[in-house]
């Protein structure tokens, strides 16, 4: 653990809290993408499967939970609980064209064939891309309500935070995952349009408004 | 160049 991935992972953290927050305040989940949340649902339990079979340390079994039982309470008051604020309209992006390709590359790149190491690469890559169904629902709309826009700054952060902690365990360790780090610097890449409005408007006290 | 198979990021 350093500090950068202690950033990271708070961040992660935080962007979770955000969301639940944002849903139970509003009593709606307009503005989300149903597609992502169910994306980070894969992700998590396709990543978390070794909680049954792999001891890391108290701190990882315990973030592994929290991410795997608020994604699944997302979805589920997404799905069940505020279902009628959801808009299926416009949350319209192809998810198996992200599944798809993760699945392949998944089956190419990894560090082992195995059944858990290509689930780990394949949920590796698909959270690089879980936000685009967001993004692009985003992008339709053109606007966001702000407690969205923290939600999604706090999202895009962390992966972000990881970067300078593949860099430093590179050093100290010699430690280099490259599977993680190709797919992370791709997340963090496709958040650049969403951070420059973020920090030039919202930071600023602006609504989050695309230009036309 | 060690591989990171023990996966202990989140």
């Amino acid at each position: 653990m350093n500090f950068f991935r202690l950033l990271g992972d708070l961040s992660h953290l935080a962007s979770i809290l955000i969301l639940l927050h944002k849903i139970k305040t509003t009593r709606s989940c307009r503005g989300l993408s149903f597609k992502t949340q169910a994306l980070y649902v894969a992700v998590f339990i396709t990543r978390y499967l070794d909680l049954t079979y792999r001891w890391v340390s108290l701190y990882n079994f315990v973030m592994k939970l929290f991410f795997i039982g608020s994604s699944c309470a997302t979805l589920y008051l997404m799905r069940y609980k505020y279902c009628p604020t959801h808009d299926p309209s416009i949350d319209t992006f192809k998810i198996e064209y992200l599944v798809g390709p993760c699945a392949i590359l998944a089956l190419i790149f990894n560090y082992k064939f195995s059944v858990s190491e290509v689930l780990w690469s394949f949920s590796i890559f698909l959270e690089s891309v879980a936000i685009l169904p967001q993004l692009f629902m985003l992008q339709r709309t053109g606007e966001a309500e702000t407690i969205t826009t923290h939600y999604l700054a706090a999202l895009g952060i962390y992966r972000a935070f990881y970067i300078p902690n593949w860099i430093y365990r590179y050093f100290t360790e010699g430690v280099v995952d490259p599977i993680a780090i190709v797919a992370g610097i791709a997340q963090t890449g496709l958040y650049l349009d969403f951070f420059y409005v973020y920090f030039t408007k919202v930071m600023q006290g602006e609504k989050f408004e695309l230009p036309a | 160049v060690i591989l990171d198979q023990a996966h202990d990021e989140l």
